[in-house]
C-alpha cells in the first residue's frame, strides 16, 4: 500500500491528468504581424 | 523450485498474465517502444524536434518557433516597404498551401487562393478543403450538379495530398477568390 | 508586512503598462522602450533597493497567476500567454542588463531571486489549491524564461551555464515529490528540445550531465512508489510513458550520458521496471561496434573493447555504510580474513530505511559493484584481464559466492538484479560480472540459486526491446555451454510456457 504523502502525491498527479500541458504551451506566441489586412472570404480559414 | 515471487514460477505467473491481461504487465513485460512516436532509426537528433513527453509525435517545422535573424521578423514599422510579392507561378502548391494558412485574413491569403484556383484546384466551402480532380482521370460519373469519382484534397493537418474516393456536389465549390488589389 | 501604501497599486499599473508598450510598439524599438520603462520602474521606487524589487516581483508575478485562475486555461491560454509573455521578456530584460556588462553576480542574483519568488509561489498555490491547482502559469513563465535567457546573445551566453544552474536548482526544489500537482509540466520543462540542447549539448559536459541526472533521479524517485503495483492508474500510465519518450530520446543522442549515469539510475528504479531498465542498460558509447550476440563462437574475451574501463559517474564506495562495515569490508578483501565477516553482511544489507522494503537495494547495488572493482583491479594489477581463472579462489569471489548462498529468496534476486544492472555493452565490469554470474551458477550449491539466477536473466529477456549487449552473451553462453547442464534442471522445464521461451532463445542462437 502506498505510504501517507505517496498517497497526496497520487491524488495531487490524479487532478493534474486532468489539465495535461500541451506542446503549444511551451512555444513562443507568433502573433502574425499581417502586412495587408484585407477582409477575405468568410469560408476561408480566418484564424 | 523455489516457491514464492523471486524464482521461476513468480515469473510464470507474470507470463500467464501477460496473456489474459496484459495491463496488468505493462511494466515487466514493457511496450513496443517504436510505437511512441520517435524515429528511432532516424540519422539525426531527436531532440532538436521532440515534442514533448506527451506527444506522439514529433514537433513539425510549423510548431517550432526557429531563432531566425531579426530581419526575418517583419517589423510594423517597415513591412510595406518590404518588396511585394513575387510572382506567385514561381511557387509549388505546397508553398502556395502554406501561404494560404498561415496568412489569414491577408492579401496573401487571397493571393495565394487565387493561384492555387489557376492550377484547378478548388476550395469547398463546407469542407473548407481544397480539392482538385486527379489528372489524366477522366471517369467522373455526372449527376445533374454531382459528380462521383477519386479526387485529390490537401490535408493539411498532416500536409500532404491525398487520393481520395467521393461525391462532390459541383455547388459547394468556391468561385475564383476575389483578387487581391494590392 | 508592512507595506509602503499603494504599492500594490503601482505594482499593477507598471506591469500593465509594460504589457501595453509590448504588444504595441516594443518590436520597434525594444532598447529604447525597456530604458523607458526602467526610469519609469525608478520613479515608482521600485528599483531603490532589494526589497522593493522583491515585493514587486511578488506582486508582478501573482498577478499573472491570478489572470489564470480568472480564466478558463483550456479555452483562454493565448489571453494567458499574452499577460505573462511580457512579464517574462521584462524579467529577462532586467537580468540581461542588471549590473556591469561583464558582472554576472548581479544578474544571477537577480536571476535566483526570481526563481525563489515564482517557486515560492507555486508551492503555496498548490497548498492552498490542492487538486484545483492551475500548473499553467508556472510552467510558461518558466519555459519562456529559459528560451529568453537561452536565446544567442554575447551577455546571456556569458552566463548560460550558470542559468542552466539556477533552473536546474529550481526544478530540482520542484521535483515531483514536491509538487506533484506540477509534475506533467516539470517533465515537459526538463524535456524540452531547448533545455536538452543547452544542458546536454552545449554545457560543459561534466556540469550538465551531472545536473541532469540528479532531475532524472527526482523523476525515478517519484514514479517508484506508483510503480510497484502490477496495476497502474491512467495518470501514472502517462507520466511513465512519457518518462520512456525521454529516455528514448537520450538513448538515441546521448547514449554516453546513460552509460556514465546508468548506476545512480539503477539504485532508484524499481525492480519490475524491467523494460524502463534495460532501456538505460542498453545505452553504449556511439563510437562502439556491438558484435551480434549470436554470432557463432564469438569470442567475447578477444574484443578489442572488453577490457575498457566503462566510466561511472556515482560515488558507489561512499554509499558504503556505515564506516566500520565499510572498514571490515576493506580489510577482508586486503587479507581474506577474518572469515567471521563474511556472516555480518547480510545483517548490514536488511537494514533499509526505505520503507516497504526489508533490504537496504543501494547499498546492495554499492557493495556489489565495489566488490567487483576491487577484484577487476587485483587482476589488472597483475597484467591480466578477467577470465574465468582468475576471478575465483579469492577474497571478492568469497564474498560473492556468501551473498548467493546466505541470503534469502528476496535479498538474493536483488543480489543477481545488483550483477546483472553490470551485464551491458563490452567493457571489463560487463566481462568481469558476466563470468562471475557464470561462476556462480557453476559452483551453486543449491538448485534454487541457479534457478534465480535464470529468472533474473529471463525476465530481462522476454520483454520487449531493447535488451543490453552483456545481458544477451550471458544467456547465450549459459544455455550453448554444455558445462553449465543447462537444460537438465526441472525449472527450465517447469512449464510449457517456460520451455517454449528457452527453446526460442535457443533457436536464434544457434
Amino acid at each position: 500500500p502506498l505510504q501517507k504523502d505517496h498517497q497526496v502525491q497520487f491524488q495531487m498527479m490524479e487532478a493534474a491528468y486532468y489539465h495535461l500541458p500541451s506542446p503549444s504551451d511551451s512555444e513562443r506566441l507568433r502573433p502574425y504581424l499581417q502586412r495587408q489586412a484585407i477582409a477575405t472570404p468568410p469560408h476561408f480559414p480566418q484564424t | 523450485m523455489v516457491n514464492n515471487q523471486f524464482g521461476m514460477i513468480g515469473l510464470l505467473t507474470f507470463i500467464r498474465a501477460a496473456e489474459s491481461d496484459p495491463n496488468l504487465v505493462s511494466l515487466a513485460m514493457g511496450q513496443d517502444l517504436t510505437a511512441l512516436g520517435l524515429n528511432l532509426n532516424s540519422m539525426e537528433n531527436l531532440y532538436q524536434s521532440f515534442g514533448g513527453p506527451f506527444s506522439d509525435g514529433p514537433a513539425r517545422p510549423q510548431d517550432i518557433d526557429y531563432p531566425v535573424p531579426s530581419e526575418y521578423l517583419i517589423n510594423v514599422s517597415i513591412r510595406d516597404k518590404l518588396a511585394p510579392l513575387s510572382k506567385m507561378k514561381h511557387y509549388k502548391d505546397d508553398l502556395l498551401f502554406f501561404l494560404f494558412y498561415t496568412n489569414c485574413g491577408d492579401v496573401m491569403q487571397l493571393a495565394a487562393a487565387n493561384e492555387l484556383y489557376q492550377r484547378d484546384w478548388r476550395y469547398h466551402i463546407e469542407e473548407k478543403v481544397w480539392i482538385m480532380r486527379v489528372p489524366g482521370n477522366t471517369h467522373y460519373d455526372k449527376n445533374g450538379s454531382i459528380e462521383r469519382g477519386t479526387y485529390y484534397y490537401f490535408d493539411a493537418q498532416n500536409w500532404r495530398r491525398v487520393p481520395k474516393e467521393f461525391q462532390l456536389d459541383g455547388q459547394k465549390l468556391d468561385t475564383k477568390p476575389p483578387i487581391a488589389i494590392t | 508586512i508592512d507595506e509602503p501604501p499603494g504599492f500594490l497599486e503601482r505594482s499593477e499599473y507598471l506591469l500593465k503598462d509594460w504589457i501595453t508598450i509590448f504588444h504595441t510598439h516594443a518590436t520597434r524599438d525594444p532598447i529604447k522602450s525597456f530604458s523607458n520603462f526602467v526610469n519609469k520602474m525608478n520613479i515608482y521606487g521600485i528599483l531603490k533597493g532589494d526589497e522593493a524589487l522583491t515585493r514587486f516581483f511578488r506582486h508582478a508575478t501573482q498577478m499573472c497567476i491570478d489572470v489564470t485562475y480568472r480564466n478558463d486555461p483550456t479555452i483562454n491560454n493565448t489571453k494567458i500567454f499574452k499577460y505573462i509573455d511580457p512579464y517574462v521578456r521584462l524579467i529577462a530584460l532586467l537580468v540581461k542588463h542588471s549590473g556591469e556588462t561583464s558582472n554576472s553576480t548581479t544578474k544571477l542574483n537577480l536571476l535566483n531571486k526570481i526563481l525563489g519568488i515564482v517557486i515560492g509561489i507555486l508551492l503555496k498555490d498548490q497548498e492552498v489549491h490542492k487538486q484545483n491547482f492551475q500548473q499553467l502559469a508556472y510552467h510558461r513563465i518558466f519555459i519562456m524564461l529559459f528560451l529568453e535567457l537561452s536565446s544567442s546573445d554575447p551577455v546571456l551566453e556569458n552566463i548560460m551555464t550558470n542559468v542552466l544552474t539556477a533552473f536546474c536548482h529550481a526544478y530540482h526544489i520542484l521535483r515531483p515529490s514536491i509538487a506533484p500537482g506540477f509534475c506533467y509540466s516539470w517533465l515537459e520543462l526538463i524535456s524540452h528540445r531547448v533545455f536538452l540542447q543547452r544542458i546536454l549539448a552545449t554545457a560543459p559536459q561534466a556540469k550538465g550531465w551531472s545536473m541532469y541526472s540528479q532531475l532524472l533521479v527526482d523523476l525515478f524517485k517519484y514514479l517508484a512508489p506508483f510503480l510497484r503495483n502490477a496495476e497502474l492508474a491512467k495518470s501514472v500510465t502517462l507520466l511513465y510513458k512519457g518518462t520512456l519518450r525521454v529516455l528514448l530520446v537520450l538513448l538515441h543522442d546521448f547514449p554516453e550520458f546513460l552509460c556514465d549515469y546508468h548506476f545512480g539510475f539503477c539504485d532508484v528504479i524499481p525492480p519490475n521496471c524491467i523494460q524502463m531498465r534495460n532501456l538505460i542498460l542498453s545505452a553504449y558509447p556511439r563510437n562502439m561496434r556491438l558484435p551480434d550476440p549470436f554470432t557463432p563462437n564469438l569470442k567475447v574475451d578477444m574484443l578489442s573493447d572488453i577490457n575498457t574501463q566503462p566510466r561511472i559517474h556515482s560515488n558507489y564506495a561512499a554509499a558504503i555504510q556505515p564506516p566500520n562495515f565499510k572498514k571490515d569490508l576493506d580489510l577482508y578483501l586486503k587479507q581474506r580474513s577474518p572469515v567471521t565477516f563474511l556472516s555480518e553482511i547480510r545483517g548490514h544489507l536488511q537494514i533499509s530505511n526505505e520503507p516497504g522494503s526489508r533490504y537496504n537495494v543501494p547499498l546492495m547495488n554499492a557493495l556489489v559493484l565495489y566488490v567487483g572493482t576491487q577484484a577487476i583491479n587485483q587482476i589488472r594489477a597483475k597484467n591480466q584481464n578477467p577470465t574465468m581463472t582468475n576471478i575465483i579462489h579469492n577474497a571478492h569471489m568469497d564474498i560473492l559466492q556468501n551473498l548467493a548462498v546466505d541470503l534469502d529468496n528476496e535479498g538474493r534476486y536483488l543480489f543477481l538484479n545488483a550483477i546483472a544492472n553490470q551485464l551491458r555493452y563490452p567493457n571489463i565490469h560487463t566481462h568481469y560480472f558476466s563470468c562471475a554470474l557464470l561462476y556462480l551458477f557453476d559452483e551453486a550449491n543449491t538448485e534454487a540459486i541457479q534457478e534465480q539466477i535464470t529468472r533474473v536473466l529471463l525476465e530481462r529477456l522476454i520483454v520487449n526491446r531493447p535488451h543490453p549487449w552483456g545481458l544477451l552473451i550471458t544467456f547465450i553462453e549459459l544455455i550453448k555451454n554444455p558445462s553449465y547442464k543447462f537444460w537438465d534442471h526441472d525449472f527450465v522445464h517447469c512449464a510449457p510456457e517456460i520451455e517454449k521461451l528457452f527453446e526460442s532463445v535457443a533457436r536464434s542462437c544457434m
